[in-house]
């Protein structure tokens, strides 16, 4: 079965499309079919993969609003990799769902029409925000990947994160967990990162989380190291692995991949 | 009479709320009267001055609502600085907002009922979003000061800021101007940034922005430098300033501030 991944942060610039692209990348290295869907108005997941959606090309718009399907909108990268692309219009999803039938549903819906399509993993960029578009990616979930940036405000910021993905697991989807939180643009050197990353993990170790979504949840112990050949392999339309396959960047992330394997093969 | 500035980029973690705390604590040690305002569900801005707003003090939320003055939510800090702090109930303003009578004025209606203060400026700290609130704090400003780190979609993202600005001046705000860029987090070393420095600095130097709103903008000469100490005050509930003023961050901060108000003062 098709495992669904939202990878969300309502922090912005924390390392979300970063993540997507190249985890992305690199389950499909793995001869894993995966597709990448770009809800994020910005568009960045779909430019860096030199997608300039233009606004006649269908696109996850387009699909939200039920108008064609995600095989029709998907776009293929390569052999094991494909991408529903976003356009500007995502910007105003909001205001346009908003009171719709189903509104919270659109997304599920339309991976559920897509299940015929040779796809082990659907990973989901969400934008820096809690509004419905992010409640669209969690009510179609498995699973959660929290990108997290050691910040003062990291762990207020993941509770409140956390929060929303309970009322939408008890109201909207009942099957959804957290799988982890994946640590981005890590610095070993700082007294702040150490610290922050000290309570993220005693926060998940700790078995007072039972009943919730986020009991099983982890820190992947794969971390990704501030590395700047992740800053510039976008401008290049190239994943991480094709850009620079022996930086830091690239091991980082076909570590994550791996444990990421690990994690979901054995369920 | 006092001058709004509303500090946006929709891009997420560029640095909009360590530019308000930061910019805003400059102009108040230059003995000016500054409010900041807090537009963001995150309510950052708000955490960074442990102002962890509970639910019953008057917020800007309320503000938004018409409830309240701004006078009656806003916290003094210090002398010359004060702030109308956010809760995390600004996570559904747009949907609360949307369809109510001048929704797109509610923060410039206020802001003019609070002219009676003694402000000099209000800087408003805005959500990575294009959405109803930065709309709301495009029409209340004057001008407008956009966060920028040299990332490869940088110029992509300012186009599409620079629309909304124009949009915004065309039809709610005919004196909106774009004041100008500030780089942060700027990192000499990389080819990447050099780059996207170079091309917005091209951007605002062209004659062809006449009837725009960025017609007399620029890209401040003050560049904000990657530093610890920024990202690490915060969890001190102090300004760079008050942090380590032997600090780079302090340094750029204080050069910003003198150009701003250098830009400013002789109108
Ligand atoms: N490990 C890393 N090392 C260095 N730079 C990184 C790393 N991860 C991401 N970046 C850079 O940091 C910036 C933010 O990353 P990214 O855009 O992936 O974050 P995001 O959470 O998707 O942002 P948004 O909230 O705007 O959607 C980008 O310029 C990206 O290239
Ligand atoms: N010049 C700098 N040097 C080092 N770190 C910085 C600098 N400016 C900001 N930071 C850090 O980078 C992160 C992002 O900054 P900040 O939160 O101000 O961005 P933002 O644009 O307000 O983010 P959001 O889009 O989530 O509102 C924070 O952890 C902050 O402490
Ligand atoms: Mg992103
Ligand atoms: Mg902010």
């Amino acid at each position: 079965a098709v495992k669904t991944i939202a990878v969300i942060n309502q922090k912005g610039g924390v390392g979300k499309t970063t993540t997507v692209a190249n985890l992305g990348a690199g389950l499909a290295r793995q001869q894993r079919g995966v597709c990448l869907v770009d809800l994020d108005s910005q568009s960045h997941l779909s430019l860096q993969f030199n997608l300039e959606a233009d606004d006649d090309a269908p696109s996850v718009y387009d699909v939200l609003a039920g108008d064609v399907t995600i095989s029709t909108a998907a776009e293929r990268l390569d052999a094991h990799l494909c991408i529903v692309p976003a356009t500007a219009d995502m910007a105003s999803i909001d205001m346009d769902l908003a009171g719709q039938n189903n509104w919270q549903y659109r997304l599920r819906d339309s991976l559920i029409a897509a299940r015929h399509l040779p796809l082990e993993f659907v990973l989901i960029d969400c934008p820096p925000a809690l509004g419905l578009v992010t409640v669209n990616a969690l009510a179609a979930a498995d699973e959660v990947i929290i990108p997290l940036q050691p910040h003062f405000l990291a762990m207020q910021g993941l509770a409140r994160l956390l929060e929303t993905i309970r009322e939408v697991r008890d109201h909207l989807n009942p099957r959804l967990t957290v799988l982890g939180v994946v640590l981005c643009m890590y610095e070993t050197v700082t007294r702040l990162g150490r610290d922050v990353v000290d309570d993220v993990r005693e926060f998940f170790a700790s078995d007072a989380n039972g009943e919730t979504p986020w009991a099983g949840a982890t820190v992947f112990d794969s971390v990704i190291r501030r590395n700047i050949r992740l800053a510039e392999c976008p401008s290049h339309g190239l994943s991480i692995f094709d850009y620079d396959a022996r930086s830091n960047g690239a091991a980082d992330y076909a570590a994550l991949s791996r444990e990421v394997l690990q994690r979901l093969d054995t369920g």
